[in-house]
């Protein structure tokens, strides 16, 4: 695993050989590719983005995560094959080489790391993250519940056993509080993406509310396009909508968050499934499924190169 | 590990704003312990529902007398889950 060309990408692996293969990716792409400690997770373990730059203080700049879902494997295993795609397709791929020329990008693979070692270790279906609820024997939170946006509100649950537990405030768990300083701190990112599995769907802002945010009509362009995409390769169909409007209610969503604070290009995919295997999708399906989102991610960042604001 | 030997995933496709309700319904009902993979929203969707073994008879039931569509996604997601587990001890030894 030490050597980044043995590394097999169509395989589901632990927090700690992705961390491992982190550093020799970072080894193979010194000047482009560097690994950020954002924080510390419930249990004491690092938290990293990998930033892809060639240079620059603070550049406009584009957050994805993935695996903020402990159980969506398949959405941690994709991030991992895009940032080598997104690596070693700088200075071969002009458009990539020049995204990369004009903006950072910020790449979270294990966003709920505890949830996924937990999900190693002890219960494959764990979703949550795994702090502990003052007087409840259930655990965790759902980290994609507890972000200011609407947090509290329909479609997450104030039940700390349920698996949408909106958790005490927002911003309770470390997890989402070390993203939400980061970009913060930053203060230039200009789109913000979540990468979750599965039922094939890209989602924009909001979840919170049913109403359409100002720039609904760019967005589900962009959606669209995007999805176009990513379906050339392999005919994978997809919805476009806001996440009220075609999953349901849901408050406290990451991309809602970044929306309010003013990054325009919020979205969120949900990745593929055969409509078979759930969030048990075959190792054989990860390459795949990465493929066929990464065209569908460089269209959304292609656009975001091309349309500052 | 938790095991989840005998447990179903039962893929449900709503036919009607009434199934929609109905699904709602089950969702709010911890009994059975049912683990919503996807939620009721609208018939555009297609229902996902991790079952345990001891409910399966139960939901089974609930879902035919309503007459609401289903089939079985995945049969026994412990051996999906062996063969997965599997896969990542292979590759983790290679």
């Amino acid at each position: 695993e030490r050597n980044a060309r043995s590394f097999n990408f169509g395989a589901y692996h632990t927090l700690d050989t992705i961390y491992s293969w982190m550093d020799t990716l970072v080894a193979a792409h010194p000047n482009l590719v560097s690994k950020v400690q954002i924080g510390t997770s419930y249990e004491n373990r690092p938290m990293y983005a990998l930033k892809f730059s060639t240079g620059g203080n603070k550049r406009p700049a584009i957050w994805i995560d993935a695996g903020i879902h402990a159980r969506e494997w398949v959405s941690t295993a994709s991030a991992v094959w895009m940032a080598d795609k997104m690596a070693t397709d700088y200075g071969v791929d002009p458009s990539v080489t020049s995204l990369l020329g004009q903006m950072d990008v910020y790449l979270s693979i294990v966003t709920n790391p505890d949830g996924y070692v937990y999900t190693h270790t002890s219960d494959r279906m764990w979703r949550k993250t795994r702090s502990v609820n003052t007087g409840s024997v259930c655990r965790g939170v759902d980290p994609n519940r507890n972000w200011d946006a609407g947090f509290g509100g329909p479609g997450a649950s104030k039940n700390p056993c349920s698996d949408s537990y909106h958790g005490p405030h927002a911003h309770s768990e470390i997890e989402v509080k070390n993203v939400v300083d980061l970009v913060q701190s930053h203060g230039n990112f200009k789109a913000f993406i979540s990468v979750h599995a599965y039922s094939q769907l890209l989602m924009y802002p909001y979840g919170y509310s049913c109403t359409s945010v100002p720039h609904q009509a760019e967005l589900d362009s962009v959606g669209r396009s995007a999805v176009q995409a990513l379906s050339s390769l392999y005919g994978t169909s997809y919805k476009v909508g806001s996440i009220c409007k075609i999953i349901y209610q849901a408050s406290g969503g990451s991309i809602d968050w970044s929306y309010d604070i003013g990054i325009k290009y919020s979205f969120a995919f949900e990745l593929r499934d055969t409509g078979r295997y759930g969030f048990l999708l075959p190792a054989n399906q990860i390459i795949p499924t990465a493929s066929e989102t990464w065209l569908g991610l460089k269209h959304i960042m292609e656009y975001v190169r091309d349309h500052p604001y | 590990h938790k095991l989840f030997i005998g447990d179903q995933v039962l893929r449900i496709n709503a036919e009607s704003e009434e199934h929609i309700q109905l699904l709602k319904e089950l969702e709010d009902d911890e009994g059975w312990e049912l683990d919503f993979w996807t939620h009721p929203a609208s018939t555009d969707l297609p229902v996902d529902i991790h079952v345990p073994f001891a409910s399966l008879h139960a939901v089974k039931n609930f879902l035919q007398a309503h007459k609401i569509p289903f089939h079985v996604m995945i049969n026994n997601l412990q051996e999906l889950l062996d063969e997965e587990q599997e896969g990542v001890e292979l590759n983790a030894m290679q």
